[in-house]
């Protein structure tokens, strides 16, 4: 379902370049929960907004569910993101002015899609954080911020979901939460989850693991041990 | 060096009233490196930004090299934040629109200090960031952001240094290095170091480990085993 072929990203340009993925070439099929790893500055970001579509490789080609991203203007490929795929932020990137319920419930709002009763009161309470519903983001700690924006990528049950550092911010034990969540809603939707992370915690609960160095990947680690 | 006293923080009020602190009462010696771990919400941030004079408690005392800092009026705390205290935040507070070497020079200039000839070059080139001196925050990794954060907080040589999650987003090699650099640095000037980390391998590099939960500390572990 996410098909990357040669895909090259080049910030700048000149001695300035910086050279963030350099070939990268993979096949995803659907339901599965990959977890990428990587040293800082490998291209972990990056790779993810390429194939989410929320940044347009410097070459090669992107295929989300068979359709060529190249092929879209911004206008539909907004209204693909915005139907199809969730996606977690490394920074989070909650609005500021927004309360912990707004924020959630602002990707269907988005695609003009009514939230089932009480869909982001669940969501809310499966992360601990309902009696913060009316907080704004600053009024929470960093890890009750994170769970928050992973809650909002969840919202639409997207097709794909992209998550960069999804337990960056988390204690262990709230992190095996999130991340059991994460692999239970991918099993029963089917939904295909792409996860960042330096965390093997995190890794392990996925069902492969790839690893990415200098903008490329190297290698492969199919059923990490739990 | 540090000193809390039955300190109290809570934010809002009424049925709204968050209680962060519920009575902290903690004596940190000088040239110390303590790690402090604790549940997402039981009141890290809260009480890094209570010691380092960044917020004020709700109620208690709160002494830095023996000044009580309810005694100071705001230009006086500044000033003592600014002379003696490096603060590296969670979510990094990078200002966007200078360059990573000005970012990482700004608490020199606001203290009025000049920088020794190449100080700023060394400390990017032992973070490994030292050709992207010139460029924006946003042109770097969530990793490489979080290194010239903490560059900025040591440029001072602070007596007291505060890291909030320093190494949370970085791989286990470049968090090991920043680990080793804090710990060295600390040893040489004498620099006592609070770290706030949900990562035990960070909580390793420390003399002691502190626990906090529901705004209270709850265990010490002296000389974790590395
Ligand atoms: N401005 C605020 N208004 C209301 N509540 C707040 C505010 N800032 C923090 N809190 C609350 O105080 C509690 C402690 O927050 P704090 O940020 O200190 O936690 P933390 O231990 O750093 O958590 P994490 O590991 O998730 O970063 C949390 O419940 C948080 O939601
Ligand atoms: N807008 C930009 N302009 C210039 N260079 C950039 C830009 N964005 C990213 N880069 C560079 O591209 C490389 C890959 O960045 P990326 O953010 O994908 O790394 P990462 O693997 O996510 O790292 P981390 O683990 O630190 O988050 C890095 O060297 C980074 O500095
Ligand atoms: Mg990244
Ligand atoms: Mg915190």
């Amino acid at each position: 379902v996410i098909a990357l072929k040669d895909v090259h990203k080049v910030y700048g340009s000149g001695e300035n370049a910086v050279r963030a993925l350099a070939g990268v070439t993979l096949d995803l099929p659907r339901g599965g929960f990959t977890a990428v790893m990587g040293p800082s500055g490998s291209g972990k970001s990056t790779f993810l907004q390429c194939a989410a579509g929320l940044d347009r490789p410097t070459s090669g080609s992107v295929r989300l569910g068979g359709q060529e991203l190249a092929d879209l203007d911004e206008t539909r490929l907004t209204e693909l993101r915005r139907d199809r795929i969730g996606f977690v932020f490394q920074s989070f990137n909650l609005l500021p002015a927004l309360t912990v319920a707004q924020n959630v419930e602002l990707p269907l709002e988005l695609a003009g899609r009514r939230p089932g009763p009480g869909a982001v009161t669940a969501l809310l309470e499966h992360f601990g954080l309902r009696e913060r519903a009316g907080h704004l983001p600053e009024q929470l700690s960093g890890g009750q911020q994170q769970r928050v924006a992973i809650a909002r990528a969840l919202i639409t049950r997207p097709a794909v979901l992209f998550a960069d550092e999804p337990t960056g911010a988390l204690d262990s034990r709230t992190a095996r939460e999130v991340l059991a969540l994460l692999r239970d809603t991918s099993q029963q939707v089917g939904q295909t989850v792409v996860m960042v992370t330096h965390d093997p915690v995190a890794a392990a609960h996925a069902q492969q693991v790839l690893f990415l160095a200098d903008g490329r990947f190297v290698g492969r680690l199919p059923h990490p041990t739990p």
